[in-house]
């Protein structure tokens, strides 16, 4: 419990920072926070994340693929998670109403997700205190970790875990980025926490 | 509402909140 004062606020500022300040189009960036309920950290959980989306190369809006029953059973997930943020019942909502695209859904869904004792993509790059980085959708359906196989399936084409001291950095792309020591630097100096917030 | 952990809550009323502003610009006056 003596390692960091953990603010969320100033997390959410450092994803975005990732992101935006980043050459490269990352679509998300999720901050897994471990545990210090569990022995070593051993459980990585949500922290925070930031959602960009993918960029918007005069195409108008991402492509979505799924079906129709898909398509509303995403909209209804999300207009019941709506009225619960807001705290009213589900109405009308235009936004609420438009189509849920697979990496919006992946990054929803990745809220619900935990990873224990080195089991997955973060966990593993966690306890092995060793980035990960993957780059192609055939490296990503190919890989033996069920996140990295999922990211594919709901369109990304580059997965990043970059461990911190006190859990790990992810990032994914649709697009296919290639591996740079710049973004490891800067997750270096963004998320040493012990460094920045214990006062 | 009581049982979504905070950083999950405050995770997904940002990410509504953007999708908001993502999908339905402001129109400028």
């Amino acid at each position: 419990k003596s390692v960091a004062v953990f603010n969320q606020e100033t997390l959410q500022q450092r994803l975005q920072a990732l992101i935006d300040g980043a050459r490269e189009s990352w679509t998300y960036a999720i901050f897994w926070q471990s545990s210090y309920d569990y022995p070593d950290g051993s459980v990585l959980g949500w922290g925070d994340g930031y959602y960009k989306g993918e960029e918007d190369k005069g195409k108008g809006k991402a492509k979505v693929v799924t079906s129709a029953a898909e398509q509303a059973h995403r909209k209804k997930v999300l207009r019941d998670l709506n009225s619960l943020i807001s705290g009213s019942a589900a109405g009308p909502d235009d936004a609420v109403d438009e189509e849920v695209t697979d990496t919006e859904w992946f990054f929803l869904v990745s809220m619900t997700q935990s990873f224990v004792n080195g089991v997955g993509l973060p966990s593993q790059a966690f306890f092995d205190s060793t980035p990960i980085w993957i780059s192609g959708a055939d490296r990503l359906s190919a890989s033996a970790c069920e996140r990295a196989r999922q990211g594919k399936v709901f369109g990304l084409q580059t997965m990043v875990c970059i461990p911190s001291p006190n859990g790990v950095v992810e990032m994914g792309s649709t697009e296919l980025i290639h591996r740079t020591s710049d973004l490891m630097n800067k997750v270096k100096i963004l998320f040493n926490f012990n460094n920045l917030e214990t006062s | 509402d009581e049982d979504l952990p905070l950083a999950r809550k405050r995770s997904l009323q940002r990410f509504l909140e953007r999708r908001k502003e993502r999908l339905i610009p402001a129109v400028p006056y």
